[in-house]
This record gives structure tokens, sequence and C-alpha cells, in this order.
């Protein structure tokens, strides 16, 4: 059964922090923009960028939890995932997004749009996948 | 002696979430 204890919060998400695309190309997570994820994928031998679109956030185990339900790609599978309310997605053509934008801004003083659902999310799976 | 470190780096795709779709073939 898994635990509902709080859930560390990675560094990377902290403004400022140093995020290197894959050629080699350093930024700072804020300034990310939808391309560099989009180039950094075409590179990569093992993951491809997919579109997950937020279905339903319902809310999670724990107060400061939601349960997103994601439709995955071209097969539009249902993933649902649980995170922190505060824990950012990056949206195609919009940037960095979440279901607290004011805690997310907070906590990592990263800027952050509210996450709709209809929101289309940068994802990645598996090239190797078949 | 505290050595100065260097900024961490993190890669590109540790800020995207792993989503693999459910195989319907």
């Amino acid at each position: 059964s898994s635990s509902s204890s709080p859930v560390a919060l990675p560094p990377f998400f902290m403004r400022g922090s140093i995020i290197q695309l894959a050629d080699g190309e350093l930024k700072r997570v804020e300034d990310l923009k939808t391309e560099d994820f989009i180039q950094s994928a075409e590179i990569s031998s093992e993951l491809k960028i997919d579109s997950s679109t937020v279905e339903r956030i319902d809310s999670g185990q724990n107060p400061n939890a939601v349960v997103i339900q994601f439709s995955v790609g071209e097969l539009k599978a249902q993933v649902c995932v649980e995170v922190l309310v505060e824990y950012p997605f990056f949206v195609f053509g919009q940037g960095w997004s979440s279901c607290c934008p004011d805690r997310t801004t907070q906590l990592f003083e990263l800027s952050c749009a509210k996450l709709c659902v209809g929101d289309v999310c940068v994802s990645l799976t598996l090239r190797s996948l078949r | 002696n505290v050595e100065p470190r260097s900024v961490p780096v993190f890669p590109w795709h540790s800020l995207v979430p792993f989503l693999a779709p459910t195989q319907s073939d």
C-alpha cells in the first residue's frame, strides 16, 4: 500500500536552477521554452515527447495532493498521477503551470499559471516501446 | 576548509513527468 507521507519536492523547480538541454546548452528553469523540450527529445535516442492532456483534477489522499488524470499521446492512454498541488507541469505554448500556482511561486519562486482541464502538458515516453 | 562546489546542473528530462502510455496492441 502506498504511504501518504509528504513527498520531497524536487530541487530543480527552484527558480534559478540550471538545466542542461540535450545539446549541452544550459538554461535556467524559468527560462525554458516549449522548443527546448521538443528539440531535446529530438536529439534523445531513448525518449520522445508526448502530449498529455489534462482530463480530470481530483483531490488526493492528503490535503496537499491532487490526482491528475492525463490522456497521453495519440493512443489517448489514461494515466493518473498523484502529486502535490504545487508540482509544476510544462504546458505546451504556455510554460509552467500547477494546480496551486500561488503555492508554487511561494515555494519555488517559479512563476506559474493555473493548470486546468484541457491543458496539454509536455511528457515523455520511451522510444523503444512497441 | 570548504571547497567551492559548482552549481548543480539538472538534466532537462528530470523536469518532465514520465508517462508511459498503456500499450493496447
